[in-house]
């Protein structure tokens, strides 16, 4: 099955609000997903409901060799499953960055423990391309890489473009990737700019589905909750479900 | 003379929109200001036309002790100056981050060098409380907070109080700060419901001005200016107008 990482080392893009609802979705359609949260801010594990009190209850008892992934999983409000995060993972750079198989530890991890086998992963991460994203990365066949459509996050989107490039000299089996517009106002002039420069850079590798800006994906996070529970008529979920549709239609995830 | 930090860990809340502008104002008001890029995205660099081509021309030079801040200085495209940032500022955390001194390396130097004296610094921190942007709170003595009208950067506000309350023991004096709601659109009721809940918290370290969602803000930065230069009509522009007065009247910045 699928494990996708939603990355992009700049701030504020979607990426949290993208896992929250791509998970909901996949939950709603029966693939029994799991999540893992790999922010040390932890905002989607608070958004569920199961923001871990302590360390120890958290993806950071994994790192410190004191818990299986298994042991970590937690049912969140939605219903569906999650790996919390917590305060202290922001310790796992200075902790265990270093050594040959750092990278590769939460990648290990989800195949000996057979997570992956009947159900998607998607893991949410933090602005830093920092150990817990490269162990998402590592981790992934996919990478999920949300784009808000402002200036700066333009330039967020070429470094990344570089970075994975750098990157698949050491990865295994290269991920595949796609690149998809958030924050989208069609009555902006600045927002279909961005989106066609977005198209001419990266192609058949760019959704076709924008996500718009929309109230009720800002809200949700307040009523713990997905933009389908919240507000299931707005744009926000009807850009959502179109953009399970397509990334399932490529086989982005099953 | 003042020396501000823009900080704020949670992504994509306007630190970069802040510190640009804020900067641009205060050298329309004759006060020559220096912007520090702390952010190894160098996005305020970017803007600024000061993107540095190697580590070697950026903040990453002093960390390496190869040059002293003041050999750093660039003019930016609107006339200010800044001491660009680099990619290569992202190993910091890991090369320079054990050790006494790790925290107060830019304290000592703005102080040994003198650049604050005739001056007021601000410096655009990224989103992670990590080696650099320590070193930005360690040689600050005010702390500005920008807060992204919406649910998940309350959480990222209510966090930084923690932090910077845990810091405070530990800082030689304990930095003046501000909060400041940005992207609040009025038609929206939680922004209203976020600027109440952020007043309810923090009181008179909240400022009265509100930075509104403003397009000229977010097209700024494609123009490689600043809004005043871009937009000075806006909503934007009155808005960071009103916020320097008000900090200028509390003494926040001369
Ligand atoms: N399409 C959208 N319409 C309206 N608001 C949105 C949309 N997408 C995201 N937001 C809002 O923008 C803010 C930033 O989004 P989010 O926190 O998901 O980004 P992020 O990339 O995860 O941020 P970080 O870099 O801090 O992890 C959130 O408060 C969210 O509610
Ligand atoms: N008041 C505003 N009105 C409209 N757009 C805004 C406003 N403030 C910021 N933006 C836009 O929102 C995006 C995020 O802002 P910005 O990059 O300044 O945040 P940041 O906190 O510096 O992000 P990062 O955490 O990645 O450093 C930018 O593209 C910016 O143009
Ligand atoms: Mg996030
Ligand atoms: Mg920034």
């Amino acid at each position: 099955m699928a494990r996708i990482v939603v990355f992009n080392q700049k701030g504020g893009v979607g990426k949290t609000t993208t896992t929250l609802n791509l998970v909901a979705l996949l939950a709603r359609r029966g693939s029994a997903p799991l999540a893992i949260d790999l922010d040390p801010q932890a905002h989607l594990s608070a958004i569920c409901g199961t923001a871990a009190s302590a360390g120890s209850d958290s993806l950071y008892a994994f790192y410190q060799d004191a818990k299986l992934l298994a042991e970590l999983i937690r049912t969140s409000s939605n219903g569906w499953s999650i790996i919390p995060s917590h305060l202290d993972l922001s310790k796992v750079d200075t902790q265990f960055g270093k050594g040959p198989r750092a990278l590769q530890r939460l990648s290990t991890g989800i195949a000996r423990e057979h997570l992956n086998t009947d159900r998607p992963i998607v893991m949410d991460a933090c602005p830093l391309l920092g150990v817990l994203s490269l162990n998402g990365i590592f981790a992934c066949d996919r990478v999920l890489i949300p784009i808000s459509a402002d200036y700066l996050a333009v330039n967020g989107a070429l470094q990344i473009d570089r970075t994975l490039r750098a990157l698949e000299r050491v990865l295994e089996k290269p991920p595949m990737r796609r690149f998809v517009t958030t924050r989208f106002d069609a009555r902006r002039k600045m927002s279909w700019d961005i989106d066609r420069k977005l198209r001419e850079r990266f192609g058949a590798e760019m959704c076709e589905t924008r996500i718009s800006e929309s109230v009720g994906l800002a809200e949700s996070p307040a009523q713990n909750c997905d933009v389908f529970t919240h507000a299931p008529e707005s744009r926000g979920a009807r850009d959502y479900i179109a953009l399970l549709d397509e990334l399932q239609a490529a086989g982005f995830v099953g």
